[in-house]
């Protein structure tokens, strides 16, 4: 448990940031998602890891020092385990999304009090496409029938059930992601197949815009949104991007909006860095901290708003990167290998 | 960017695109 000393391939110059190594767990299956919980422990709550496999999901608490140890396992053995949803602002609570091609099915799994016991509950099922826990445990999820696609919000209760249910009005596209504004409770936005952005009223349901951009950029899905001075800004990311010549390979975009004429423009574009770091392959977003891991099986990470790669995680011999995850507030970067390796670092 | 690039902005935009949107 010696931190592990780093070395960041930086496009240019010394880095102002950096991952400092934490700790590390191994699950013994084959990973399919890692995220952080808020957990109660004695005196408060302490931040533990989930990890996914396919037929199970089990929650890890911190043992001093720099080690963890698994303290359940929920057993999912009818469908795979396809995610981890994030619920920001809950404790003892882990969401996931089990599916086969595509999600079938939310589940949550918690800690009962009153039974003393470790148990789960179905939220949802249907041909679901795109699902996102939002503030004061909420959960927005799309789904597809061959007919039309349903935008539902369900508010969650502690023991596990859903108390109420909130119909969106739905885009004609395909909502790809979803994505809170963060300090407007009521508003969230969402991309689309149809390479749009759509923005919610979720108090009453109304679909309020929906502002094309264009297909420069194909298949984006949004990560953050926030609204400061009568625009809306969205993190955006591009799976599937390949390179090109002026602006290298593209990772995440910052763009702005005008919500009233549905113009955009964009803010800052960060790249993967040149070299043989690959492709962008999946990411996640923490306030201006981007995270992804790269086809080379390395990850990165960036400061959005500078558009600057910050610091790599290369791939070590044990093998390459498949996941990265921010945790605590941007403060912890979790990276996960498939064969169960789970690392967290201080940034 | 600039307003001439985005048209015009309004602080409550959500506001008032929920007084304008279907309900």
């Amino acid at each position: 448990d010696v931190a592990e000393p780093l070395t960041p391939v930086l496009p240019d110059g010394p880095r102002e940031e950096s991952l400092q190594f934490v700790s590390e767990l191994k699950d013994p299956s084959c990973s399919v998602d890692v995220s952080a919980v808020w957990w109660a422990a004695a005196g408060g709550r302490e931040l533990r890891v989930v990890t996914a496999s396919e037929s199970a999901v089990s929650l890890w608490e911190p043992r001093a020092p720099c080690c963890w140890a698994r303290v359940h396992t929920w057993r999912l053995p009818e469908i795979p385990v396809i995610q981890i949803v994030p619920l920001p602002d809950t404790c003892n609570l882990v969401c996931v999304a089990l599916g086969e091609l595509e999600i079938g099915e939310i589940r949550l799994l918690l800690y009962s009090s009153e039974t003393d016991s470790f148990k789960h509950s179905l939220v949802k099922t249907g041909n679901i496409k795109a699902v996102v826990g939002l503030k004061d445990w909420r959960l927005v999820s799309s789904s597809r029938t061959m007919q039309e696609q349903q935008v539902e919000m369900v508010s969650l209760s502690e023991t596990g059930g859903s108390k109420d249910w909130q119909t969106l009005m739905p885009p004609e596209e395909t909502v790809t992601a979803f994505a809170e504004v963060e300090g407007m409770r009521e508003a969230l936005v969402g991309t689309t197949a149809g390479n749009s952005i759509v923005v919610w009223n979720l108090k009453t349901g109304q679909l309020l815009r929906n502002m094309h951009v264009g297909y420069s950029y194909p298949a984006f899905i949004c990560h953050r949104a926030y609204s400061d001075s009568g625009l809306l800004f969205v993190v955006l990311s591009h799976p599937h991007a390949k390179e090109s010549e002026s602006c290298g390979s593209p990772a995440f975009r910052v763009v702005a909006f005008n919500p009233r004429t549905g113009r955009s423009a964009g803010v800052m574009f960060s790249c993967v860095p040149p070299g043989p770091a690959g492709r962008y392959l999946e990411g996640d977003v923490w306030d201006t901290a981007g995270a992804a891991v790269l086809t080379s099986g390395a990850v990165a990470v960036w400061d959005l708003l500078r558009g600057r790669c910050t610091a790599v995680l290369p791939p070590g011999p044990a093998g390459h990167w498949a996941l990265a995850r921010w945790a605590a507030g941007g403060a912890v970067l979790l990276a996960g290998r498939r064969d169960g390796t789970v690392q967290l670092y201080r940034y | 960017c600039s307003e001439s690039d985005l048209g015009p902005i309004s602080l409550n935009w959500f506001e008032e695109l929920s007084a304008e949107a279907p309900p």
